[in-house]
């Protein structure tokens, strides 16, 4: 499973 | 990782530079108010998930206010010298001729069609993504126009051009050692550098083996 919903970068 | 650290480091040695630049010439020469009013507008819409108070860490908090709160004092600082140097003003604004309707209204619809989620949080951070990655393009035309930038105005593109490249190998990093892989980020990001890339081909040849800089 890929996650990319948590925007934790600038 | 070592790459996003770099990255974010670069970032803000890019805001410094650019904040001495204008401190040290008391004027505006070189720099462009619409980019620097669209980075305003990037970092108010990427960070508003600072007003659910869900935050990730300190340091993204911190971080989070600095480019929001200088890219605002970039704006009061070139209003002062309005005031104080309105010729050089003038003439900055004269030079200053992109149209960023032509950034504005396509990013707009970037963030519609791709988004994670069809809510007004995700929505503003994916057009704060889609327009970072053309955000510099008044400065650069403004550039290619006068064909001649200051040192430290090209010191100040090219820390803020590596930056987005500097979190490429982040990405590859984080995608090998996390599993995660956020596609908005990516592809702008490549579309981002991409843009940067004739600059800092100039950059190397000309700052870094000496001469002036000049752009055809």
């Amino acid at each position: 499973e890929v996650n990319a919903l948590t925007h934790d970068e600038l | 990782n070592i790459f996003r650290i770099s990255a974010d480091l670069s970032h803000l040695a890019s805001i410094v530079i650019l904040l001495e630049t204008i401190r040290k010439t008391r004027q505006v020469d070189g720099i462009s108010l619409k980019t620097q009013l669209l980075y305003v507008l990037v970092f108010c819409t990427r960070y508003l998930d600072l007003l659910t108070f869900r935050w990730t860490s300190l340091y993204n908090t911190l971080m989070k206010f600095f480019f929001i709160g200088t890219s605002i004092y970039v704006i009061k600082l070139m209003q002062e010298c309005k005031i104080k140097n309105p010729v050089a003003y003038k003439d900055m604004m004269a030079r200053d001729t992109f149209q960023i309707k032509y950034l504005l209204g396509p990013s707009a619809i970037l963030a519609m069609v791709f988004n994670y989620k069809f809510t007004i949080l995700e929505l503003c951070w994916s057009f704060s993504v889609w327009l970072e990655s053309v955000a510099i393009l008044p400065q650069l035309f403004m550039l290619s126009r006068s064909g001649k930038a200051g040192t430290l105005t090209t010191h100040y593109i090219f820390a803020l051009g590596l930056y987005r490249a500097l979190y490429i190998p982040n990405w590859i990093w984080r995608y090998y050692t996390e599993n995660r892989f956020e596609k908005l980020s990516i592809f702008t990001g490549l579309l981002q550098t991409a843009l940067y890339s004739d600059f800092f081909y100039i950059y190397y040849k000309k700052v870094i083996k000496g001469g002036g800089f000049e752009l055809p």
